[in-house]
């Protein structure tokens, strides 16, 4: 099947990473972290919780870089509250994004999009997806590069105007 | 601003989740993950890597359960070969996503929605996000309760058909 498996690239620099670690794998630590942020009307982009590890795991979000210090004081809170070890943070980071309708039957995507980047020594440093998305975090110094790198992966035209 | 935040719930019970603990993280690990996936023609469903810690950090997937036995053989030489410490899976898991286009606004809705599940005592297993949906990992036992929930706290009609 030849179909167009990935239609576009998209990014976003304005893009800070925060994340609590060690949080308590237990009902209601989630709503804990995201409650304040919705109440201070802090904007969450990317969630990422992955499996827990003897009943711990950490929580990772998304926001734009100008919510970043109002969020740490926020998180300092939640952090006391939920049992969190510790809330680290990142600037530096970038989100890029391959978009296609058809990718859900096509894991070939991912892997090659990862490859890609491989190639050009560029670190995945966080992966959500969604049926129609692959979502990687980069360091914000390589985002030029990954789009450029993704557009000829997946034979579009790019023009980072 | 009342505009509809979510527009739809969905879930799928034909999930199992593989998890491959404590991989390095440097460029090709993830594409090493996936390659010999996309090969053998393994459907890949949700992907979730966090933040590395210690230089290290895990990859979840998602599959449909048929590909479980096939993909368990193919995680262990590809642990054996990236160095992860071990390869666990779970197929007693569902996907429950909330889905709406103005969301990226209002992160009121992962909170909403985390706080619904938790008062049900529902624990959420994983995260992942698009700028338009909410997916969360439960418990496969919670899926029609999850609906439900869900379906009543944002005001939709629903009809678990
Ligand atoms: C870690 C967090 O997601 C927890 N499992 C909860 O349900 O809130
Ligand atoms: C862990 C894995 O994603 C690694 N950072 C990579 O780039 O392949």
């Amino acid at each position: 099947m030849e179909a167009v498996l990935v239609s576009g690239i998209a990014y976003d620099k304005d893009q800070a990473r925060v994340t609590l670690r060690d949080l308590p794998d237990v009902p209601g630590v989630a709503a804990a972290v995201f409650g304040p942020l919705s109440e201070k009307g802090v904007l969450v982009d990317m969630i990422v919780q992955n499996t827990s590890l003897d009943g711990h795991t950490d929580i990772t979000f998304t926001i734009t870089r100008k919510d970043l210090p109002q969020t740490l004081e926020i998180m300092t809170e939640v952090a006391r509250k939920t049992g969190a070890s510790e809330v680290m943070h990142d600037v530096s980071v970038a989100k890029v994004s391959a978009i296609g309708v058809g990718m859900r039957n096509h894991s070939g995507v991912a892997a090659r999009a990862f490859a890609a980047l491989t190639q050009e020594g560029i670190n995945i440093l966080m992966i959500s997806t969604s049926e129609i998305k692959i979502t990687i975090l980069i360091q914000e110094k390589y985002v030029e590069l990954a789009v450029r790198i993704l557009h000829d992966t997946f034979g579009l035209d790019w023009d980072i105007g």
